[in-house]
C-alpha cells in the first residue's frame, strides 16, 4: 500500500458515498445514468470474486463489501425505490457496445486463461469505459448538479491516482501490470474533458 | 515480479 493508493481508495469511496447521498437525500435520481451504475455493478462483481477464495487483508476485504454493496444499494435507489426519477430519456447509451468488445478483449488479452483472470481482465477492461454513459448523459442535458459534478470529479480523480500508484509500484517496487495501467490510463483520459469543464467552469448550471 | 497481476488492488 502506498499513499497514492490510499488516496486513491478513499476517492473512489467518496464518489460512492456522494453518489448515495444525492439520490437518497434528493429522494431522485436525476441526472444519473443508471447504466452506467450496472456497469459498475458488473465490474465489481467480475472483479471481487476472488473475495471468497483469496484473503489479502481486511482492509482489502472490507473496501470491496464495500464497493458491492455501495453499487448494488445505489441500483436498487434507482431502479426500484426512486425508479419514478430515473431519466430514461437521456440515459440511452448502448451498453452492449461497451459489454461485447470488453468481453472479447479480455479473452485475447490477459495474463492468464482461468475463468478468475477472465474475469479480472473483463472487469478492468469494463471500468474503464463504464463512465461513457454517465458522460454522454451529461453531454446531452448540457449540465449536471453540482453534486453530480463532484461525484465525478472524485471518481475520475481515482483512477487518475492510481496511474500515480502504479509508477511508485514501478519504481519501487519494480512490479507493474499493463493491462491495469493501459486500461486504468484510458479510463482517466475519458474524464479529461470533464475535467476541464470542473475546473474551469464548474460545470453544473451552466 | 515484473507483469504480475496486481491481485492487491482494489
Amino acid at each position: 500500500m502506498n499513499v497514492f493508493r490510499l488516496l486513491g481508495d478513499i476517492s473512489h469511496l467518496l464518489a460512492i458515498i456522494i453518489l448515495l447521498l444525492k439520490i437518497w437525500k434528493t429522494r431522485s435520481c436525476a441526472g444519473i445514468s443508471g447504466r452506467s451504475q450496472v456497469l459498475f455493478a458488473v465490474v465489481y462483481t467480475a472483479r471481487y470474486l476472488d473475495l471468497f477464495t483469496s484473503y489479502i487483508s481486511a482492509y482489502n476485504s472490507i473496501m470491496k463489501l464495500v464497493f458491492l454493496a455501495a453499487s448494488y444499494g445505489t441500483i436498487y435507489l434507482m431502479f426500484i425505490k426512486f425508479k419514478a426519477s430515473y431519466d430514461h430519456n437521456h440515459d440511452t447509451f448502448r451498453i452492449e457496445f461497451l459489454i461485447l468488445p470488453c468481453v472479447l478483449l479480455s479473452l485475447l488479452i490477459n495474463h492468464e486463461f482461468s475463468p478468475l483472470e477472465i474475469l479480472w481482465t473483463f472487469s478492468i477492461y469494463l471500468e474503464s469505459v463504464a463512465i461513457l454513459p454517465q458522460l454522454f448523459m451529461v453531454s446531452k442535458t448540457g449540465e449536471a448538479e453540482s453534486i453530480t459534478s463532484h461525484y465525478l470529479f472524485a471518481l475520475g480523480s481515482y483512477r487518475a491516482l492510481y496511474i500515480l500508484n502504479w509508477i511508485y509500484r514501478y519504481y519501487a517496487e519494480s512490479h507493474y501490470d499493463v493491462i491495469a495501467i493501459v486500461a486504468g490510463i484510458v479510463q482517466t483520459v475519458l474524464y479529461c474533458d470533464f475535467f476541464y469543464l470542473y475546473i474551469t467552469k464548474g460545470i453544473y448550471g451552466q | 515480479r515484473l507483469l504480475q497481476r496486481s491481485k492487491d488492488e482494489l
